[in-house]
Protein backbone atom coordinates (compact mmCIF):
# COMPACT_ATOMS: atom_id res chain seq x y z
CA UNK A 1 0.00 0.00 0.00
CA UNK A 2 0.77 3.21 -0.42
CA UNK A 3 2.01 3.88 3.62
CA UNK A 4 4.29 0.28 3.28
CA UNK A 5 6.50 1.85 0.88
CA UNK A 6 9.23 3.72 2.42
CA UNK A 7 9.80 6.35 1.29
CA UNK A 8 12.88 7.12 3.72
CA UNK A 9 15.08 5.22 2.02
CA UNK A 10 16.57 5.25 -1.97
CA UNK A 11 15.27 2.46 -4.25
CA UNK A 12 15.98 0.29 -6.85
CA UNK A 13 15.46 1.00 -10.61
CA UNK A 14 12.96 -2.17 -10.49
CA UNK A 15 11.71 -1.21 -7.02
CA UNK A 16 10.76 1.96 -8.42
CA UNK A 17 8.87 0.89 -11.50
CA UNK A 18 6.70 -1.72 -9.38
CA UNK A 19 5.76 0.83 -7.04
CA UNK A 20 4.37 2.78 -10.14
CA UNK A 21 2.50 -0.35 -11.26
CA UNK A 22 1.27 -0.53 -7.85
CA UNK A 23 -0.24 2.83 -8.03
CA UNK A 24 -1.32 2.78 -11.31
CA UNK A 25 -3.55 0.04 -9.74
CA UNK A 26 -4.54 1.45 -6.80
CA UNK A 27 -5.21 4.66 -7.72
CA UNK A 28 -6.65 5.12 -10.58
CA UNK A 29 -8.89 7.87 -10.15
CA UNK A 30 -5.75 10.06 -9.75
CA UNK A 31 -3.24 8.47 -10.94
CA UNK A 32 -2.41 7.30 -14.96
CA UNK A 33 0.60 5.19 -15.71
CA UNK A 34 1.97 5.53 -19.17
CA UNK A 35 5.08 5.11 -21.22
CA UNK A 36 6.51 7.57 -23.95
CA UNK A 37 9.07 5.42 -24.88
CA UNK A 38 12.31 3.10 -24.19
CA UNK A 39 15.81 3.89 -23.34
CA UNK A 40 19.11 3.16 -25.20
CA UNK A 41 19.10 -0.12 -23.16
CA UNK A 42 15.37 -1.10 -23.86
CA UNK A 43 13.72 0.10 -20.34
CA UNK A 44 10.53 2.09 -20.50
CA UNK A 45 9.99 5.20 -19.62
CA UNK A 46 7.17 5.60 -17.01
CA UNK A 47 5.53 8.61 -16.48
CA UNK A 48 2.97 8.94 -13.64
CA UNK A 49 -0.11 11.31 -14.46
CA UNK A 50 -1.46 12.69 -11.66
CA UNK A 51 -4.37 14.90 -10.86
CA UNK A 52 -8.57 14.68 -10.69
CA UNK A 53 -9.92 13.05 -13.40
CA UNK A 54 -11.94 16.54 -15.63
CA UNK A 55 -13.61 16.86 -18.89
CA UNK A 56 -12.52 20.40 -18.76
CA UNK A 57 -9.46 21.59 -19.89
CA UNK A 58 -6.75 21.49 -17.27
CA UNK A 59 -3.28 22.95 -17.50
CA UNK A 60 0.07 20.89 -16.63
CA UNK A 61 3.03 20.97 -14.89
CA UNK A 62 6.02 18.49 -15.31
CA UNK A 63 8.53 17.27 -13.25
CA UNK A 64 11.53 14.91 -14.00
CA UNK A 65 13.91 13.81 -11.67
CA UNK A 66 17.30 11.75 -12.11
CA UNK A 67 18.60 13.13 -15.26
CA UNK A 68 22.04 12.94 -13.54
CA UNK A 69 22.07 9.09 -12.11
CA UNK A 70 23.96 9.71 -9.50
CA UNK A 71 21.41 12.04 -8.00
CA UNK A 72 20.11 9.76 -6.13
CA UNK A 73 18.00 12.37 -3.90
CA UNK A 74 16.14 13.38 -7.60
CA UNK A 75 14.02 10.46 -7.84
CA UNK A 76 13.35 10.20 -3.88
CA UNK A 77 11.72 13.26 -4.34
CA UNK A 78 9.54 12.44 -7.21
CA UNK A 79 8.78 9.96 -5.33
CA UNK A 80 7.85 11.83 -1.93
CA UNK A 81 5.67 14.08 -3.94
CA UNK A 82 3.58 11.58 -5.45
CA UNK A 83 3.02 10.17 -1.92
CA UNK A 84 2.03 13.30 -0.74
CA UNK A 85 -0.42 14.41 -3.11
CA UNK A 86 -2.03 10.94 -2.53
CA UNK A 87 -2.16 11.24 0.85
CA UNK A 88 -3.30 14.84 1.75
CA UNK A 89 -5.54 15.20 -1.61
CA UNK A 90 -8.16 15.10 0.79
CA UNK A 91 -6.84 16.72 4.21
CA UNK A 92 -4.73 19.89 2.78
CA UNK A 93 -6.86 22.25 0.42
CA UNK A 94 -3.46 23.49 -1.40
CA UNK A 95 -2.58 19.41 -2.41
CA UNK A 96 -6.87 19.66 -3.37
CA UNK A 97 -6.42 22.59 -5.19
CA UNK A 98 -3.39 21.79 -7.08
CA UNK A 99 -4.98 18.22 -8.31
CA UNK A 100 -8.07 19.37 -9.46
CA UNK A 101 -6.71 22.17 -11.31
CA UNK A 102 -3.38 20.93 -12.87
CA UNK A 103 -2.07 17.84 -14.11
CA UNK A 104 1.09 16.46 -12.72
CA UNK A 105 3.44 14.84 -14.94
CA UNK A 106 6.14 13.00 -12.87
CA UNK A 107 8.83 10.91 -14.53
CA UNK A 108 11.00 10.19 -11.44
CA UNK A 109 13.85 8.41 -12.84
CA UNK A 110 14.62 10.03 -16.76
CA UNK A 111 17.68 8.54 -16.79
CA UNK A 112 16.61 5.03 -16.05
CA UNK A 113 19.84 3.18 -17.89
CA UNK A 114 22.27 5.37 -15.52
CA UNK A 115 20.22 4.88 -12.45
CA UNK A 116 19.93 1.20 -12.84
CA UNK A 117 24.04 1.61 -13.55
CA UNK A 118 24.70 3.77 -10.48
CA UNK A 119 23.38 1.03 -8.03
CA UNK A 120 24.83 -2.31 -9.79
CA UNK A 121 28.16 -0.45 -10.96
CA UNK A 122 29.43 2.60 -10.90
CA UNK A 123 27.70 4.99 -7.97
CA UNK A 124 28.87 7.83 -9.01
CA UNK A 125 28.33 7.48 -12.83
CA UNK A 126 26.20 10.38 -14.38
CA UNK A 127 25.71 10.01 -17.87
CA UNK A 128 23.23 7.80 -19.69
CA UNK A 129 24.68 4.56 -21.10
CA UNK A 130 24.52 4.85 -25.13
CA UNK A 131 27.58 3.65 -26.67
CA UNK A 132 29.82 6.37 -28.45
CA UNK A 133 30.73 4.94 -32.12
CA UNK A 134 34.86 5.03 -32.40
CA UNK A 135 35.14 5.33 -28.40
CA UNK A 136 35.64 3.22 -25.44
CA UNK A 137 33.73 5.57 -23.14
CA UNK A 138 29.61 5.20 -23.03
CA UNK A 139 27.14 7.97 -22.37
CA UNK A 140 26.25 11.06 -23.09
CA UNK A 141 25.23 13.77 -20.30
CA UNK A 142 21.43 14.48 -20.64
CA UNK A 143 21.38 17.66 -19.66
CA UNK A 144 23.41 19.37 -22.56
CA UNK A 145 22.03 17.28 -25.21
CA UNK A 146 18.85 19.39 -25.75
CA UNK A 147 18.42 21.56 -28.86
CA UNK A 148 19.23 24.81 -27.27
CA UNK A 149 22.75 26.24 -28.37
CA UNK A 150 23.11 22.65 -28.58
CA UNK A 151 27.23 21.73 -27.37
CA UNK A 152 28.43 25.13 -26.93
CA UNK A 153 29.88 26.73 -23.66
CA UNK A 154 29.77 24.49 -20.96
CA UNK A 155 29.43 21.20 -22.81
CA UNK A 156 32.22 19.17 -23.87
CA UNK A 157 32.41 17.45 -27.76
CA UNK A 158 34.41 14.70 -25.84
CA UNK A 159 32.56 11.38 -25.32
CA UNK A 160 34.95 10.11 -22.10
CA UNK A 161 34.06 13.47 -20.65
CA UNK A 162 31.19 13.90 -18.02
CA UNK A 163 29.80 17.03 -19.94
CA UNK A 164 29.63 15.34 -23.48
CA UNK A 165 26.83 16.75 -25.77
CA UNK A 166 26.08 13.35 -27.65
CA UNK A 167 26.82 13.55 -31.24
CA UNK A 168 24.01 15.24 -32.16
CA UNK A 169 20.68 17.42 -30.28
CA UNK A 170 18.64 14.50 -28.93
CA UNK A 171 20.87 11.82 -29.78
CA UNK A 172 19.69 10.00 -26.22
CA UNK A 173 16.75 8.19 -26.56
CA UNK A 174 15.45 9.34 -23.29
CA UNK A 175 15.80 12.64 -24.38
CA UNK A 176 14.21 12.42 -27.61
CA UNK A 177 11.23 11.03 -25.74
CA UNK A 178 10.70 13.65 -23.33
CA UNK A 179 11.59 16.27 -25.70
CA UNK A 180 8.54 14.44 -28.01
CA UNK A 181 6.01 14.66 -25.13
CA UNK A 182 7.00 18.28 -24.18
CA UNK A 183 6.40 19.27 -27.60
CA UNK A 184 3.13 17.18 -27.92
CA UNK A 185 1.56 18.65 -25.06
CA UNK A 186 3.27 22.14 -24.50
CA UNK A 187 0.08 23.98 -25.14
CA UNK A 188 -1.46 23.06 -21.66
CA UNK A 189 1.74 22.81 -20.07
CA UNK A 190 2.74 25.47 -17.88
CA UNK A 191 5.69 24.77 -15.97
CA UNK A 192 8.64 22.43 -16.25
CA UNK A 193 10.40 21.45 -12.93
CA UNK A 194 13.40 19.45 -12.97
CA UNK A 195 15.13 18.06 -9.94
CA UNK A 196 18.98 17.45 -9.61
CA UNK A 197 21.77 17.58 -6.74
CA UNK A 198 23.98 19.23 -5.16
CA UNK A 199 24.00 22.86 -4.39
CA UNK A 200 20.99 23.95 -2.46
CA UNK A 201 19.81 26.31 -5.37
CA UNK A 202 16.49 27.13 -7.09
CA UNK A 203 17.49 27.99 -10.46
CA UNK A 204 15.61 29.77 -13.88
CA UNK A 205 16.80 30.41 -17.11
CA UNK A 206 19.07 31.42 -19.35
CA UNK A 207 21.77 28.62 -18.35
CA UNK A 208 23.61 28.85 -21.76
CA UNK A 209 23.74 32.89 -21.82
CA UNK A 210 23.70 35.84 -19.37
CA UNK A 211 20.57 37.74 -20.12
CA UNK A 212 17.18 38.19 -18.17
CA UNK A 213 13.79 36.50 -19.52
CA UNK A 214 10.80 38.49 -20.65
CA UNK A 215 8.99 36.79 -17.54
CA UNK A 216 11.72 37.94 -14.49
CA UNK A 217 9.03 39.60 -12.69
CA UNK A 218 7.12 36.18 -12.20
CA UNK A 219 9.27 33.98 -12.48
CA UNK A 220 11.65 35.72 -10.01
CA UNK A 221 8.94 36.42 -7.25
CA UNK A 222 8.01 32.64 -7.59
CA UNK A 223 11.72 31.29 -6.47
CA UNK A 224 11.51 34.26 -3.68
CA UNK A 225 8.74 32.76 -2.37
CA UNK A 226 9.66 29.08 -2.57
CA UNK A 227 12.93 29.29 -1.03
CA UNK A 228 11.69 31.48 1.61
CA UNK A 229 9.01 28.83 2.14
CA UNK A 230 11.72 26.26 1.88
CA UNK A 231 13.70 27.46 4.37
CA UNK A 232 10.99 28.25 6.95
CA UNK A 233 10.38 24.30 7.65
CA UNK A 234 14.54 23.88 8.90
CA UNK A 235 16.36 26.78 8.41
CA UNK A 236 17.83 25.74 5.00
CA UNK A 237 19.19 28.35 2.74
CA UNK A 238 18.82 27.73 -0.94
CA UNK A 239 20.33 30.41 -3.55
CA UNK A 240 18.46 31.20 -6.26
CA UNK A 241 18.37 33.07 -9.56
CA UNK A 242 19.21 32.73 -13.23
CA UNK A 243 21.40 29.05 -13.75
CA UNK A 244 24.31 31.18 -15.89
CA UNK A 245 25.22 33.37 -12.98
CA UNK A 246 23.83 31.39 -10.17
CA UNK A 247 25.62 28.34 -10.88
CA UNK A 248 27.51 28.31 -14.22
CA UNK A 249 26.70 28.82 -18.20
CA UNK A 250 26.40 25.65 -19.38
CA UNK A 251 24.38 24.54 -23.13
CA UNK A 252 21.92 22.47 -24.05
CA UNK A 253 19.98 22.00 -20.97
CA UNK A 254 16.74 20.75 -20.53
CA UNK A 255 15.58 23.71 -19.02
CA UNK A 256 16.11 26.19 -21.25
CA UNK A 257 14.98 24.14 -23.93
CA UNK A 258 11.71 24.24 -22.21
CA UNK A 259 11.79 27.63 -21.81
CA UNK A 260 12.13 27.95 -25.79
CA UNK A 261 10.04 25.76 -26.47
CA UNK A 262 7.32 27.68 -24.98
CA UNK A 263 6.63 26.51 -21.36
CA UNK A 264 7.02 29.62 -19.81
CA UNK A 265 7.51 28.92 -16.37
CA UNK A 266 10.86 26.45 -15.95
CA UNK A 267 12.92 25.83 -13.30
CA UNK A 268 15.59 23.27 -11.87
CA UNK A 269 16.48 22.21 -8.21
CA UNK A 270 19.78 21.15 -6.78
CA UNK A 271 18.83 19.70 -3.58
CA UNK A 272 20.61 19.08 -0.69
CA UNK A 273 23.57 19.28 0.44
CA UNK A 274 26.37 22.01 -0.37
CA UNK A 275 29.39 19.52 -0.30
CA UNK A 276 29.43 17.52 3.56
CA UNK A 277 27.81 14.44 2.01
CA UNK A 278 27.39 15.03 -1.78
CA UNK A 279 26.10 12.58 -3.60
CA UNK A 280 25.87 10.56 -0.95
CA UNK A 281 23.24 12.37 1.08
CA UNK A 282 21.98 10.21 3.97
CA UNK A 283 18.89 8.21 3.76
CA UNK A 284 18.04 9.89 7.13
CA UNK A 285 18.30 13.30 4.97
CA UNK A 286 15.72 12.32 2.45
CA UNK A 287 12.79 13.20 4.63
CA UNK A 288 13.83 16.81 5.92
CA UNK A 289 15.08 17.41 2.15
CA UNK A 290 11.99 16.25 0.35
CA UNK A 291 9.44 17.83 3.23
CA UNK A 292 11.20 21.30 2.58
CA UNK A 293 11.41 20.77 -1.07
CA UNK A 294 7.67 19.79 -1.31
CA UNK A 295 6.60 23.19 0.09
CA UNK A 296 8.50 25.00 -2.20
CA UNK A 297 7.35 23.33 -5.10
CA UNK A 298 3.82 23.59 -3.61
CA UNK A 299 4.56 27.34 -3.27
CA UNK A 300 5.56 27.80 -6.92
CA UNK A 301 2.82 25.79 -8.63
CA UNK A 302 -0.27 27.71 -6.48
CA UNK A 303 2.19 31.31 -7.25
CA UNK A 304 1.81 30.28 -11.00
CA UNK A 305 -1.76 29.42 -10.61
CA UNK A 306 -3.04 32.50 -8.96
CA UNK A 307 -0.22 35.39 -9.62
CA UNK A 308 1.14 34.62 -13.12
CA UNK A 309 -0.22 35.19 -16.63
CA UNK B 1 31.11 -6.49 -1.27
CA UNK B 2 29.42 -3.22 -1.71
CA UNK B 3 30.41 -1.97 -5.50
CA UNK B 4 33.22 -4.96 -5.39
CA UNK B 5 35.34 -2.27 -2.73
CA UNK B 6 36.17 -0.47 -5.73
CA UNK B 7 35.74 3.05 -3.97
CA UNK B 8 38.50 1.90 -1.23
CA UNK B 9 40.92 4.69 -0.25
CA UNK B 10 39.00 7.10 -2.95
CA UNK B 11 38.71 10.88 -1.45
CA UNK B 12 36.94 13.64 -1.84
CA UNK B 13 38.63 16.77 -1.58
CA UNK B 14 37.28 20.42 -1.39
CA UNK B 15 39.12 22.54 -3.48
CA UNK B 16 39.07 26.62 -3.80
CA UNK B 17 41.74 28.20 -5.60
CA UNK B 18 42.70 31.96 -4.51
CA UNK B 19 44.09 32.85 -7.97
CA UNK B 20 44.07 32.23 -11.44
CA UNK B 21 46.94 30.75 -11.28
CA UNK B 22 46.26 28.43 -9.15
CA UNK B 23 42.84 27.73 -10.55
CA UNK B 24 45.06 27.10 -14.26
CA UNK B 25 47.83 24.83 -12.27
CA UNK B 26 44.58 22.67 -10.55
CA UNK B 27 42.54 22.29 -13.97
CA UNK B 28 45.83 20.69 -15.11
CA UNK B 29 46.35 18.48 -12.79
CA UNK B 30 42.77 17.11 -12.46
CA UNK B 31 43.20 16.32 -15.94
CA UNK B 32 46.24 14.72 -15.46
CA UNK B 33 44.94 12.74 -12.18
CA UNK B 34 41.37 12.13 -14.20
CA UNK B 35 39.21 12.99 -11.37
CA UNK B 36 35.47 12.58 -10.88
CA UNK B 37 34.58 16.41 -10.51
CA UNK B 38 31.62 16.49 -8.87
CA UNK B 39 30.84 20.32 -8.55
CA UNK B 40 30.85 21.80 -10.83
CA UNK B 41 30.32 19.75 -13.57
CA UNK B 42 33.48 20.51 -16.07
CA UNK B 43 36.39 21.35 -14.97
CA UNK B 44 36.85 24.21 -17.13
CA UNK B 45 34.37 25.83 -14.51
CA UNK B 46 37.58 26.20 -12.05
CA UNK B 47 38.06 29.49 -11.63
CA UNK B 48 39.82 31.62 -8.68
CA UNK B 49 37.41 31.59 -5.89
CA UNK B 50 34.78 28.51 -7.53
CA UNK B 51 33.98 25.99 -5.00
CA UNK B 52 36.11 22.46 -6.60
CA UNK B 53 34.69 19.11 -5.33
CA UNK B 54 36.84 16.14 -6.37
CA UNK B 55 36.69 12.68 -6.14
CA UNK B 56 40.08 10.94 -6.35
CA UNK B 57 41.67 7.17 -6.21
CA UNK B 58 44.25 6.58 -3.22
CA UNK B 59 47.06 6.92 -5.41
CA UNK B 60 45.85 9.97 -7.30
CA UNK B 61 45.10 11.75 -3.74
CA UNK B 62 48.77 11.32 -2.41
CA UNK B 63 49.90 13.28 -5.29
CA UNK B 64 46.95 15.80 -5.49
CA UNK B 65 47.10 16.69 -1.73
CA UNK B 66 51.22 16.62 -2.05
CA UNK B 67 50.41 19.28 -4.66
CA UNK B 68 48.25 21.07 -2.58
CA UNK B 69 50.37 21.75 -0.24
CA UNK B 70 52.93 22.67 -1.73
CA UNK B 71 51.09 25.35 -3.35
CA UNK B 72 49.40 26.48 -0.56
CA UNK B 73 45.86 26.13 -2.20
CA UNK B 74 43.10 25.81 0.59
CA UNK B 75 41.64 22.27 0.67
CA UNK B 76 39.58 20.00 2.97
CA UNK B 77 38.77 16.76 2.56
CA UNK B 78 35.60 16.15 3.01
CA UNK B 79 35.53 12.13 2.60
CA UNK B 80 38.34 10.34 3.79
CA UNK B 81 37.31 7.14 2.50
CA UNK B 82 34.65 6.87 -0.05
CA UNK B 83 34.40 2.87 0.34
CA UNK B 84 33.60 3.22 4.11
CA UNK B 85 30.97 5.86 3.94
CA UNK B 86 29.54 3.64 1.77
CA UNK B 87 29.55 0.70 4.03
CA UNK B 88 28.47 2.91 7.06
CA UNK B 89 25.75 4.35 5.04
CA UNK B 90 24.80 0.69 4.15
CA UNK B 91 24.63 -0.83 7.81
CA UNK B 92 23.06 1.83 9.17
CA UNK B 93 20.37 1.21 6.49
CA UNK B 94 20.43 -2.46 7.41
CA UNK B 95 20.21 -1.57 10.99
CA UNK B 96 16.75 0.69 10.21
CA UNK B 97 15.41 -2.19 8.55
CA UNK B 98 15.87 -4.47 11.16
CA UNK B 99 14.18 -2.22 13.62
Amino acid sequence: SLSEYNYEVYHTLEEIQNWMHHLNNTHSGLVHMFSIGKSYEGRPLFILKLGRRSRAYKRAVWIDCGIHAREWIGPAFCQWFVKEALLTYRSDPTMRKMMNHLYFYIMPVFNVDGYHFSWTNDRFWRKTRSRNSGFRCRGVDANRNWKVKWCNEGASMHPCDDTYCGPYPESEPEVKAVANFLRKHKQHIRAYLSFHAYAQMLLYPYSYKYATIPNFSCVESAAYKAVNALRSVYGVRYRYGPASSTLYVSSGSSMDWAYKNGIPYTFAFELRDTGHFGFLLPEVLIKPTCTETMLAVKNITMHLLKKCP
Amino acid sequence: HLYSNRYTGDKVIRLIPNTEEEAYALKKICHQLKVDLWQPSSVSYVSEGSVTDVRIPQNGSRILLAFLQEANIPHKILIDNLQKALERERSLQAQRNRR
